[in-house]
C-alpha cells in the first residue's frame, strides 16, 4: 500500500476505537 | 511534510465533533477504515467512500486530503 499516511489514520483510528 | 499520529488524533476528534449528534457516520468512517488495512478497498476506494460519508463538510474533506498520497485529492465542492 503506498498510502502510508492513510495507514497511520486507519491504524490510529481503529486502534483508538474504544467505547 | 509528514503527518504524526497526534495529527491523526486531532482530525478525528473533529471528525466525531462534527458528527456529535451522529454516531453511525464516524463508525462508518471507521468501516472505511477497517476495509482499507485488510485492503478490501484501496485509495480511489477509500476516496470515494469517504467523498460521499462527509459531503456537505468541506473542512473535514480537506482536513481528510492531507492523509493522502501525492497525486490524490478529494475535490470540495463549494
Amino acid at each position: 500500500m503506498a498510502a502510508p499516511q492513510l495507514v497511520m489514520l486507519a491504524n490510529v483510528a481503529l486502534t483508538s476505537e474504544v467505547s | 511534510q509528514r503527518l504524526k499520529v497526534e495529527d491523526a488524533l486531532s482530525y478525528l476528534d473533529q471528525v466525531k465533533l462534527q458528527f456529535g449528534s451522529q454516531p453511525q457516520v464516524y463508525n462508518d468512517f471507521l468501516d472505511i477504515m477497517k476495509e482499507f488495512k485488510s485492503q478490501s478497498i484501496d485509495t480511489p476506494g477509500v476516496i470515494s467512500r469517504v467523498s460521499q460519508l462527509f459531503k456537505g463538510h468541506p473542512d473535514l474533506i480537506m482536513g481528510f486530503n492531507t492523509f493522502l498520497p501525492p497525486g490524490y485529492k478529494i475535490e470540495v465542492q463549494t
